[in-house]
Order: C-alpha cells, then structure tokens, then sequence
C-alpha cells in the first residue's frame, strides 16, 4: 500500500451527494455509497453520516467532462472517477458518462469504485497489489468483494486498528425485545430471506456474530446483516472450507471448525496450528458429521448435536464425555431434532436454528422459552432483518 | 508531430496517447500532457517510465510499450496518479 502523506484529524466523517448520477436511483446511490464507506469503517473507528446539504468532510458528484477541477472525464471507459486526499479536500468525482450498476456483471460496479475512490479521500494512494482494492485498474464485478490484507493494513497504518467491538447482531440484553435501532448500516441479502437458513452461526472472540452457509459468510448486525456481504469463508479464515457442519468459540478465544471427521482450530481469522485435525483426535467421544455445537450459557461446557441425540463435552474431565452419553436431543424440550445450528448468542441466551426457523431456550426451565410471539420464529425477521419474513410464530409448535 | 528522443521512428498519434497516459498517472513529467507543447525526452527517462508502469501493474519489466502493456493501460481505471508527486520514488513500506 502507499499513504499520500495526509489523513483526517477526525474520524466521526461527514458526505454529501451534490450531484447523483442521471441513470441510477437516488436511494439506491445512498445505500451503495453508504456500503462503500463501511468497507472502510468496518476495519477502523472511522463513521461516515451522510448529510443532505451544508459543510461536511467529503463532497461527492457525478459529472461528464470538464467539471471545473482541471481533470476533465473522458467518457465511457478510461478514467472512471477520481478522488482528492485530505490534504485536498478529500471529495470524489465520478463519470457520469459511465454505466453504473449494481449487483450487476453489467457497467461498472458503483460500489467496487466508491469504495477504492473513498480510499483516496482518506488518505490512500494507489498499491501495487494487483488484488487490493487501491491497485489503480477495475477488474470487474466482484459479488465476493472484500478488502485485501494490503488494503487494511493502509487504513490501520492512518486510523489505527477498530477498537470498540461491534456487537453483530446484538439483540438489546432483553432478547424480548426484537431489534433494537442499529448504528452500523444493514441490508438484507435477497438470497439469503429466500432461504434463510444456514450451515452455522457462531460468535467470533470479539463478538461479532457470522453465519456460514455454502462457500459463503455473513456478518450480523442488530438488525440484519452487514453492508457488503457475502464474502468468501477461504477468503477470511484461509484454509477453511466450505460446507461447516458447526461452529463455537471458547473461553479460550479460539473459535472451532467441523466438518465431517475433521476439525480446525483458528485464533481470530488466523489458524492455530496444523489443521484439520480427526474430532476422535482432539474430541474424543464426539462422532463425526455433527449438525450443530455450542458452549452453554447453563454451565461453560460443550454440547454437540447429531440427528436425535446430544454429547456433553467437558475439556476438563478425563474422559471429556461421559459414557452416559449420548442422551436424546428431546431432553432439551421443544427442540427439534435435526437441528442445523446452534449458539450461546451475545445476550447470553442459547438458539437453535432448523430450516428458516429458530428457538429460543430457557436455561432455567430446561425448555424452549415462552414468549410472544412464542417459538419456533422466523430467523429471517428475527436474524437477518428480511422484511418480507413473518414476525409471528411460523408453523405448528415444535413437539 | 514533434519527434522524440528515445526512439528512431517518428511516434504516431497513437504512441503520443501512450506519453498522455504516462504523463497522467505520474510516470512523466507533466508537462508531457500538454499535447501544445513538444517535449524531447531521452530514451532512458521513456524506457524507465514504461518499465516503472510495468513494475507497477505486476508485469515484466522490459522497458518496452509490448501488447501486454497496451493492455492494461486500456484497463478502465482510477483517475488519481499512481505516483503521486512526480519523481517520487515509491518507498516501499
């Protein structure tokens, strides 16, 4: 990476769109450009709030030709955009002659371009990493986008690492409470509330909250999912595959891969060792193609799920499970068997998720909360901020 | 079309767009975009500010404008100098 040699003195940033491109939706500008800032707010302590008109940080517009900088466009292809560092005053002009789109192989991806224009406006310069986002030449639409180590370590060297913990998809303490207001912008991902269930979900040692479905990963917010997903699970946790069976993080900060007869250990994103290794190797006991697996608000120790029956595993004893396991998954009451995932979420409380629905379970009574609306519910409403899912109940009572 | 040091042809239309590009980017001195203007240049400045173009986009480094090269300067691209202050050395960090 290269710094031009200024940055901001402040991070809480302000933008304004002057002027928005002829061809597209305004709204849908502001959620892609409000996207292609979070890139970089996601890895740092920087905000951006965009504002409708007065002084602010970082002036966007979209123009043809001359536009009175000096730095005329020249049409369709070529130059795409440009942007000014802080020292300069940090605004980003893109051409309006160019075929914006979105989500699209067709034109030139709006966000892909803000987000590296944006860069500049934060005090980046080009890199000579041909697969980071500041490597000058756009190279098509990328539906896996994510920044490059080399792009993160350029913003962190100018803003520092991200302090306070996001909390991805923190319901408020009282989970009775469905979504609270959320500050980190959220989308719902249409491919996901068309299906949305999942491989896993797991909380990462510092909180945030992803779920694992094919090659694929999200990161939860409160009210959604965060801007800018999905991205490859290769791609942040190299060497892991697709296809997890189940995930859990420990009170050791090291987060647990399974699937099939193997399993991954990964401190952070970086893995921890020699993996895979054999679960009969490093959970004894444990059988091989798990359904789900989670750490127990009740008691700190491992339960893992397969078909109709459960294993406790306890690091501590020796043998870690018992020979009275496996017991049947019904003694966890109202939960189904089958399950596909499971989690002990940031509010304390333990979830089971089957298909598109989810439940809630109550350490006290040993059963599925009551509630209202009461369990199974839609996990895409409750989890991934699908409009379109049902709020209620969905379905007939579990057992 | 003035004629430029550096090589024994004349340089057409077509090799000045490649001078404009290099000049804009940050690999030539800027006065090279003024097209008003003719600008002799020796042949190590050319070949290093195409060499140094090609180190930057990752490809081999032959000092020469081969198809490859033309390639990538065709890419859509950025606006913003890839050297930013010309004559800058790009310190590795």
């Amino acid at each position: 990476y290269a710094l031009q040699g200024s940055r901001w003195r402040v991070k809480n940033l302000t933008y304004k769109i002057s002027k928005y491109p002829s061809r597209l939706n305004r709204a849908e500008v502001d959620a892609e450009l409000a996207k292609a800032f979070s890139v970089w707010a996601d890895y740092t302590d920087l905000t951006f709030t965009q504002k409708g008109k007065g002084q602010v940080h970082i002036e966007i517009r979209f123009e043809k030709g001359e536009h009175g900088d000096g730095d005329p466009f020249d049409g369709p292809g070529g130059t795409l955009a440009h942007a000014y560092f802080p020292v300069y005053g940090g605004d980003a002009h893109f051409d309006d002659a160019e075929v914006w789109s979105i989500n699209s192989k067709r034109g030139t991806n709006l966000f892909q371009v803000a987000a590296h224009e944006f860069g500049h406006s934060l005090g980046l310069s080009h890199s000579d990493v041909r697969s980071a986002l500041m490597a000058p030449f756009y190279r098509g639409y990328d539906p896996a986008f994510q920044l490059d180590q080399d792009d993160i370590q350029g913003i962190q060297a100018l803003y520092g690492h991200k302090s306070q913990i996001d909390i991805g998809g923190g319901f408020s303490q009282n989970p009775k409470i469905p979504r609270a207001t959320t500050q980190q912008p959220a989308s719902e991902d249409p491919a996901l509330c068309s299906d949305p269930s999942f491989d896993t979900i797991f909380n990462s040692a510092d909180g945030a909250t992803f779920i694992f479905k094919g090659e694929h990963y999200w990161k939860l917010t409160e009210n959604g999912v965060a801007a800018g997903y999905p991205r490859l699970i290769s791609r942040a946790w190299p060497g892991l595959p697709g296809n997890i069976d189940a995930a859990f993080t420990y009170k050791n900060g090291k987060t647990y891969f399974f699937k099939g007869s193997k399993y991954w250990r990964y401190n952070g994103q970086k893995v921890d060792g020699d993996y895979p290794k054999d679960i009969s190797e490093g959970f004894t006991g444990i059988p091989d193609n798990i359904d789900a697996a989670l750490v127990w608000s009740g008691n700190g120790k491992i339960y893992f799920y397969k078909g109709s029956k459960f294993w406790r595993f306890d690091p501590a004893q020796r043998p870690p499970v018992k020979s009275t396991y496996p017991k049947p998954l019904s003694n966890w009451e109202g939960i189904p068997d089958n399950v596909d995932a499971a989690l002990q979420y940031t509010n304390g409380y333990t979830y089971f998720f089957k298909g598109g629905t989810y439940w809630r379970f109550n350490d006290r009574t040993f059963s599925v909360d009551t509630d209202d609306p009461a369990f199974p519910r839609s996990t895409g409403y409750w989890w991934l901020g699908c409009s379109s899912a049902p709020r209620g109940t969905v379905g007939g009572n579990a057992r | 079309a003035p004629t430029f040091g550096g090589t024994d042809k004349a340089m057409s239309n077509y090799d000045i767009d490649f001078q404009m590009y290099l000049a804009q980017y940050g690999y030539l001195s800027p006065s090279v975009k003024n097209p008003s203007s003719g600008h002799i240049m020796d042949e190590s400045s050319w070949r290093r500010a195409i060499a140094e173009f090609q180190s930057f986009a990752g490809l081999n480094t032959t000092g020469e404008l081969d198809d490859e090269t033309i390639n990538v300067m065709s890419l859509p691209r950025c606006g913003v100098r890839d050297k930013v202050g010309f004559g800058e050395s790009r310190a590795k960090r």
